[in-house]
């Protein structure tokens, strides 16, 4: 893995008390090469391996451990230092709490939404879904039969074409029948894309939502951190949710955009069905990060 | 950016940058970047405008290799849609449907994802916009049953085309995988031949995941087109360069929106223009 090829790229070390520039810089390379074949974002990768190269300059090597598998230690513990060190989960201090989903379109969030309101119930929690998606065809169908399936119920409109309107109108029956939790699935919509993006914010005003959730495909390349910004900016988010982490990709993305939005990635999606849904575990994403 | 600057280390560096950025990929990238310095240092060329065209020249030419157009010369004709969750499967068929409808063939659809919810009732809405007809089996039911059901439709009512929406899935599930080989193996047990198009699709937002992802679909069962979803989002798409280069698959098509009217040709020239933009 990066140890293997920081060894190679290096080539014979004599045993040095500390990292030497030399050493350091080839190391330094190929932690860069490892990190850009994990798609994690050019920009966040150069500011990324100057911390490591501060932390790793002059550091002790530790005894009994040889400079290429310190370096590598730094580079892990940097890395899960830099996905969020202690997950802190959902800060629902509203009664009722509102969750919102934003985000690209397929990137998860409908069935995040189902997952997210099954993780809810299973903690005791009464829970109300609704769908504002007034233009995916059979979207908001999808989301009843998934609540369905989990037994929860779901608050649809399907003839009100304004979305802001729907959410407002579920916050009403969250409060009405006394639901804990309201999780409110929004269109996918694109980050550049102005009209939806003030969508999105009549939304939120709306339902003035404890957590903001943007949703990401575990997948994405380099314009992570252009989409998550965009949506940061526009709309606002408390956290992250990053999907199909079942998947083998190399998931850079979560450095990516935690290091662009400086927001805590809360969950995980690993699979298609309800329970494929955990916390989010930073050293896991990170050795999966470094290959 | 790159134009009218001196050809140095400093120059490249930025050049790595922008390809980078566009998702062209490591592998490729450092390739590309060390065939411009030898070519710079032999033809000992010293502006920077020289290198973005023979850059720009070198992943137009590797595009055009492997150009190819979905020709839909014989009837029935079956294209088989595959490719993982969300890249945008199911409304490509409907724009696709659309088209082909458009040039006076008859269509059919074949509703295979039976295990995503309201995905049959997705496409539904599909084939009442491209105004096709569309076959369907019970959430659940075996994917493989309906699109031998629909083969039976189309022999019987003689139509031209039949399109098979596929569910997304990982191409790391091995299972989900061998479910593809299976499918495919009853449309050329039952039409033989056929499925004469396999489009892939990819989103263009992904990163080098779209190169595992080609590679597997490619050897589970042989992938003849690709179809390049999302290109109205800022993501470059950058990585088929890479997929064409070493996979060898023709891209023939561009999803730039969510309207039926939002798919278009491949143009590997407006493509690789939009990379330096
Ligand atoms: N393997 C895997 N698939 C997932 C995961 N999360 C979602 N999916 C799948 O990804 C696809 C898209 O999911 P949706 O929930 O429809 O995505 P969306 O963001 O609501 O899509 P739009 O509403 O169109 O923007 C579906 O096939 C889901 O089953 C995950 O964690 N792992
Ligand atoms: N902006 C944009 N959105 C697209 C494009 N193509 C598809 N979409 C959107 O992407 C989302 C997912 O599209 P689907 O057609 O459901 O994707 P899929 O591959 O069939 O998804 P699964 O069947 O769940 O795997 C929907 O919101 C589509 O409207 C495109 O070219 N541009
Ligand atoms: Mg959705
Ligand atoms: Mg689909």
């Amino acid at each position: 893995a990066l140890a293997g090829k920081i060894q190679s790229a290096i080539g014979k070390i004599t045993k040095k008390g500390r990292i030497d520039e030399e050493t350091l810089n080839k190391g330094l390379r190929e932690i860069k090469l490892a990190l850009l074949e994990a798609d994690v974002n050019y920009k966040v990768v150069s500011d990324f391996t100057k911390e490591i190269r501060e932390k790793a300059l002059g550091s002790e090597v530790t005894k009994g451990v040889n400079a290429v598998q310190q370096l590598v230690k730094i580079v892990n513990d940097e890395l899960v230092k830099a996905l969020g060190e202690k997950n802190e989960g959902l800060q629902l201090k509203n009664k009722p709490s509102v969750i919102l989903l934003i985000g690209l379109q397929g990137s998860g969030k409908t069935t995040t939404a189902a997952k997210l309101a099954n993780y809810l119930k299973k903690q005791g929690k009464k829970v109300l879904l609704t769908s504002v998606d007034i233009y995916r065809p059979a979207a908001m169908l999808q989301l009843k039969k998934l609540g369905k399936q989990i037994d929860i119920p779901v608050f649809l409109q399907e003839n009100i074409k304004d979305a802001a309107k729907i959410a407002k109108n579920a916050l009403d029956r969250t409060k009405e029948e006394n639901y804990d939790v309201l999780i409110v699935d929004t269109a996918g919509r694109l980050h550049i894309d102005e009209e939806m993006l003030r969508e999105a914010k009549e939304i939120k005003e709306n339902v003035n939502p404890d957590e903001v959730l943007f949703v990401s495909d575990a997948m994405t390349g380099q314009e992570a951190v252009n989409i998550a910004k965009a949506f940061d900016d526009n709309v606002g988010m408390t956290g992250i949710v990053l999907t199909k982490l079942d998947s083998d990709a190399r998931g850079g993305v979560a450095l990516s955009v935690k290091g662009v939005t400086g927001k805590p990635i809360k969950f995980a999606g690993v699979g298609e069905k309800i329970d494929d849904f955990e916390l989010f575990y930073p050293d896991r994403v990170a050795s999966r990060i470094l290959g | 950016v790159f134009k009218g600057r001196e050809v140095n280390e400093e120059f490249f560096e930025e050049l790595e940058e922008k390809l980078i950025l566009a998702d062209i990929g490591v592998k490729t990238t450092l390739e590309l970047i060390e065939d411009l310095k030898k070519e710079a240092k032999k033809k000992k060329i010293k502006e920077s405008d020289e290198i973005l065209e023979l850059l720009k020249e070198k992943l137009k030419k590797i595009l055009l290799k492997y150009k190819g157009k979905l020709k839909t010369e014989h009837k029935p004709f079956v294209i088989f849609v595959l490719g993982v969750n969300g890249v945008g499967k199911t409304t490509t068929i409907g724009k696709l449907a659309k088209q082909l409808k458009s040039e006076g063939k008859s269509i059919v659809l074949a509703a295979a994802d039976t295990f995503r919810a309201a995905a049959i009732e997705q496409l539904e809405v599909w084939a009442d916009r491209a105004d096709t007809r569309i076959i369907k089996g019970n959430e659940g039911a075996d994917p493989a049953s309906v699109v031998f059901d629909a083969i039976q439709s189309i022999k019987a009512k003689e139509d031209d085309i039949l399109v098979i929406d596929t569910a997304g899935r990982l191409h790391n599930k091995e299972r989900l995988m061998k479910e593809i080989q299976k499918i495919k193996k009853i449309v050329s047990r039952e039409l033989p031949g056929e499925p004469s198009e396999i489009l892939l699709v990819l989103d263009a937002n992904t990163g080098q995941n779209a190169i595992s992802q080609a590679k597997a679909f490619k050897e589970i069962t042989d992938v003849t087109g690709i179809v390049l979803t999302k290109l109205d989002g800022t993501a470059k798409g950058g990585i088929v360069i890479a997929i064409c280069n070493e996979l060898k698959i023709p891209i023939k098509y561009i999803g730039i929106g969510e309207k039926i009217e939002d798919l278009r040709k491949f143009n590997p020239e407006e493509f690789v223009e939009s990379l330096f933009s």
